[in-house]
């Protein structure tokens, strides 16, 4: 996964 | 994508569904609480900023778009539609929006991942979310006579957070760099406050009873 947090949720 | 997350998903997707098509065809929403509908609407639409500019999956696009057409259908249906709005508790439906609004804009100003517009709306989006649901709870407190389905509605969501809180534990395990605080505290509190809830609906269904909250 990368460094730069992404919300991947719902 | 594990198991747990897409059982949470489809549980959630349910419940919404299951709501808007029950107001859909029997034209009625009694027993279902606008103040819960309308601060749903708002988590959907203060979490989902990012809709248009992070892309995740079409599968993550698709649910919130679904998500937020449903909820504003709902809140729609209960405001605007001329059957559906005369049959809505208005007068057993008083707790203010405010009261949760307000709290929940005011710790995410502190408590956020990042302080920008974008994160700061989605912690608030979470904190919001996980109270919700207590207009409803009142409300089928007032009302006693919770009829099938809103207990399904209730029902459905309190197992979406079940999955969740399962996802985050196989999450947490499998993948090195996954620590959510504030989704899980404030997913863990919004749990918590189905237990009440859960306890009675089980007891109704063991007992093959119509489910009565006590006073």
């Amino acid at each position: 996964s990368s460094t730069e947090k992404v919300h991947d949720e719902l | 994508m594990n198991i747990f997350r897409l059982a949470g998903d489809m549980t959630h997707l349910m419940s919404v569904l299951v709501l808007l098509l029950k107001i859909h065809t029997i034209k009625s929403c009694a027993g279902i609480s606008l103040k819960t509908q309308e601060l749903y609407a708002l988590v959907f639409a203060t979490r989902y900023l990012d809709i248009f500019t992070d892309f995740i999956s079409v599968y993550n696009t698709i649910m919130k778009l679904i998500f937020l057409g449903s909820s504003f259908s709902i809140v729609w249906y209960m405001r605007r539609h001329k059957l559906v709005r005369r049959s809505y508790d208005k007068e057993q439906d008083t707790f203010r929006h405010f009261f949760l609004v307000l709290p929940c804009l005011l710790l995410a100003l502190v408590m956020n991942e990042k302080f920008t517009f974008k994160e700061v709306m989605w912690a608030f989006s979470l904190y919001l979310e996980a109270v919700a649901i207590l207009p409803q709870l009142v409300l089928l407190q007032r009302t006693k006579n919770i009829d099938n389905l809103t207990g399904q509605y209730v029902f459905l969501l309190g197992a979406y957070r079940a999955f969740y809180i399962f996802n985050w534990i196989y999450r947490y395990f499998t993948e090195p760099h996954y620590v959510h605080w504030i989704t899980w505290i404030s997913g863990l509190v919004q749990t918590l406050l189905y237990a009440d809830f859960f306890y009675y609906y089980f007891n109704s269904w063991k007992n093959n009873v119509k489910l009565h909250l006590p006073a």
